[in-house]
């Protein structure tokens, strides 16, 4: 009965030029506490379903990740989750995608493995069963963080330089062909 | 994008996975994570994946299930699986992004094509290791 886990915070880590070192410490703690945190829940006999859903709720709730409230904003200006557990022994799974205002969409998704006869629910309906089952929403407010709304105007303004209405994967030949453009292109920002 | 992967006492596999998605995204853009396979899965006799990076690769890849299809059907571990899948697959059709796997026995691998993953484990052993670059 040995137990283990592991955690990614995203693939999109941060440019040089803003990798202080407080910052980094501050992505190593939060990570740090997501892993003791799902840790404590396997060592004490716990489920993987609850010791999942424990250390994802850490970084949804952590302003530094893609994830509830440190989302990304789409491109009307809001926060647009999805999210997914599964169990490796039933393969059994419950997702939901394209929801908004869902404090934690982990706790949603489990809530669609363990309460619905579906697998993948989606957007306001997703959210209206969501309510019925109880789940907590907050305010957009909640999920407003500075520096997500900065890349937000940094992507619009790519967008804007380059004459491509929404192309968030810039290819090497788009990227050469407006300089300046390229100059802020920042191959992590397709990760958020 | 967050991911986790774990081994509970009774041997079972769980993976789960939350994100924002992409910014500036619209038209109703869904990514791989909710999509069974592509960013996330579980299978106890084989393994547990959780991925991020450039969605639109994942799904068509299958990158999540196609690791532990690899294990399955040519009986590889974990590393190398994963490594195949992340480092040649994806890699060679112009995806980015990377993995957190976990095998039957708690083995890990933490494999990406991108400069960084922020990533971490706690092992079988209590090692506890974070980690970016």
């Amino acid at each position: 009965g040995r137990v283990a886990i592991a955690v990614h915070g995203g693939a999109g880590t941060m440019k040089p030029s803003r990798a202080t070192p407080e910052l980094e410490r501050a992505y190593r703690e939060a990570l740090t506490v997501a892993l003791k945190t799902g840790y404590a829940v396997l060592e004490s006999g716990g489920s993987g379903l609850d010791a999942a859903v424990a250390t994802i709720r850490v970084m949804e709730d952590s302003p530094l990740f893609n994830a509830a409230r440190g989302a990304v904003f789409n491109s009307s200006g809001g926060n647009e989750f999805d999210a997914i557990i599964m169990d490796g022994d039933t393969l059994d799974a419950g997702a939901v995608a394209a929801i908004k205002g869902v404090r934690n969409p982990i706790e949603l998704a489990r809530l669609v493995l363990e309460r619905s006869p579906h697998v993948l629910l989606v957007g306001e309906s997703a959210q209206e069963w969501g309510r019925e089952q109880g789940i907590e929403f907050q305010d957009p407010e909640y999920f407003y963080t500075e520096r997500r709304w900065k890349s937000l105007e940094a992507a619009r303004e790519r967008a804007r330089q380059s004459g491509i209405e929404f192309d968030p994967f810039p290819t090497q030949e788009n990227k050469t062909q407006d300089k300046e453009a390229a100059k802020d292109f920042d191959p992590s920002g397709r990760f958020g | 994008t967050v991911g986790v992967v774990v081994l509970d006492r009774s041997g079972r596999l769980t993976a789960a996975t939350s994100t924002g998605g992409l910014t500036n995204k619209r038209w109703g853009r869904v990514g791989d994570t909710p999509i069974i396979g592509a960013g996330t899965y579980a299978d106890s006799r084989t393994c547990a994946v959780s991925g991020t990076g450039h969605g639109e690769y994942f799904m068509r890849y299958m990158v999540a299930y196609d690791i532990c299809a690899e294990m399955k059907y040519q009986g590889r571990s974990i590393q190398v699986a994963a490594e195949s899948v992340v480092m040649d697959k994806l890699k060679s059709a112009g995806g980015n992004g990377g993995v957190i796997a976990m095998d039957a026995q708690g083995n890990i691998a933490m494999v990406f094509n991108t400069p960084g993953m922020y990533r971490g484990y706690i092992d079988i052993e209590g090692k506890l290791f974070t980690g970016i670059y």
